[in-house]
């Protein structure tokens, strides 16, 4: 049993959840914050069989691919504010660790 | 030293809480979402001595047990709300990660 | 690589996040509930390099030490409140989990 460790993006979490529950993996999620931006972010903890590692790792990375994103950017003056070109940002990626299980119980 | 994760319902989790305290043990909370259901859920967090593990897991399971609960069942229709007989649903039960500690230190 | 919990106070917390990221460690913030005063704590998440764990145990021991302060002390009575001879109380300290992680990846 390894526990999986995911830390996402808020933009990316639903859907990184929702393929990791129609996998038919369990999945507890942990509202958290980044240290360097300090703005939230999520948390995904993921208890798996040895075998289903990989699986679980490869849908976890497909669905929250780090990506860039043209983003509106408003230059205001005393004229007023003129949109200028987009900008591009990078958006999205995980950041996962793998944990060893000592050992599993339910309750 | 072994870290115990343990997550268990919102119902539960005071009353899991408080008997681990009772018996000396040190508990970190963490206030969580179940994946599947989409709905709060507690993980709880402590730190035990090895030779004291199988009496955390204990504490916890016997607080936490899985068990049936009878819940009103409403009906309404354009008549009005008809209470019909009561539905039973699964409720408690926790999931219980152990992991090895490397290293504990007390600052 | 290591992961590296520190559950540490609300006060110190944001001292020690900063000197982490300034010497470029990498850090995740869970907000945190302690169960034995059932009040708010923060607990940190750090992975890093095998090579890098003494470095951040130092810094996170250096930042949120064990420390008394004095507390304004007030006494209540129905002639009034009273301030007697302020009160010291411990605050601050660490309580750090290193545990192994067997992958990292970065999607
Ligand atoms: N080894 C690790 N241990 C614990 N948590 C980890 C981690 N690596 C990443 N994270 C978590 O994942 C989030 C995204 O990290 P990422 O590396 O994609 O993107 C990071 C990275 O590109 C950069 N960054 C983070 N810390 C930095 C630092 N000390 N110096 C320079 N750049 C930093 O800023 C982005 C946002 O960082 P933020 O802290 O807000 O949010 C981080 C943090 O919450
Ligand atoms: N291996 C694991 N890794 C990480 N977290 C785990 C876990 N196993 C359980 N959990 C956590 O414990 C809660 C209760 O799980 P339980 O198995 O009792 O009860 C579960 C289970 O009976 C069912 N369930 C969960 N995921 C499912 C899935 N993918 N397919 C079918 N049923 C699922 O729904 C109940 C509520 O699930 P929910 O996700 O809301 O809440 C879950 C989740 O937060
Ligand atoms: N082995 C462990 N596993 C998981 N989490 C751990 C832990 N050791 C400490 N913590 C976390 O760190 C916080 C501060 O612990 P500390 O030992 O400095 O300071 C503690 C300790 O001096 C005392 N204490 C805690 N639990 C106790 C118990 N069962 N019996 C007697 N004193 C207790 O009360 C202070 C505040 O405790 P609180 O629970 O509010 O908050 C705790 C708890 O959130």
């Amino acid at each position: 049993m390894k526990l999986v460790m995911a830390i996402v993006s808020n933009e990316d979490a639903s859907k990184v959840i929702k393929t990791l529950i129609r996998d038919n993996f369990f999945v507890t999620k942990l509202a958290t914050t980044g240290g360097f931006l300090m703005s939230g972010n999520t948390t995904i903890i993921v208890g798996v069989q040895d075998e289903q590692l990989d699986k679980c790792i490869q849908l976890i990375s497909e669905t929250s691919r780090r990506r860039t994103k043209l983003v509106p950017n408003a230059i205001s003056s005393e004229f007023g504010i003129f949109s200028s070109t987009p900008v591009e940002v990078q958006v999205g990626g995980a950041t996962i660790f793998v944990l060893d299980v000592n050992q599993f119980i339910k309750a």
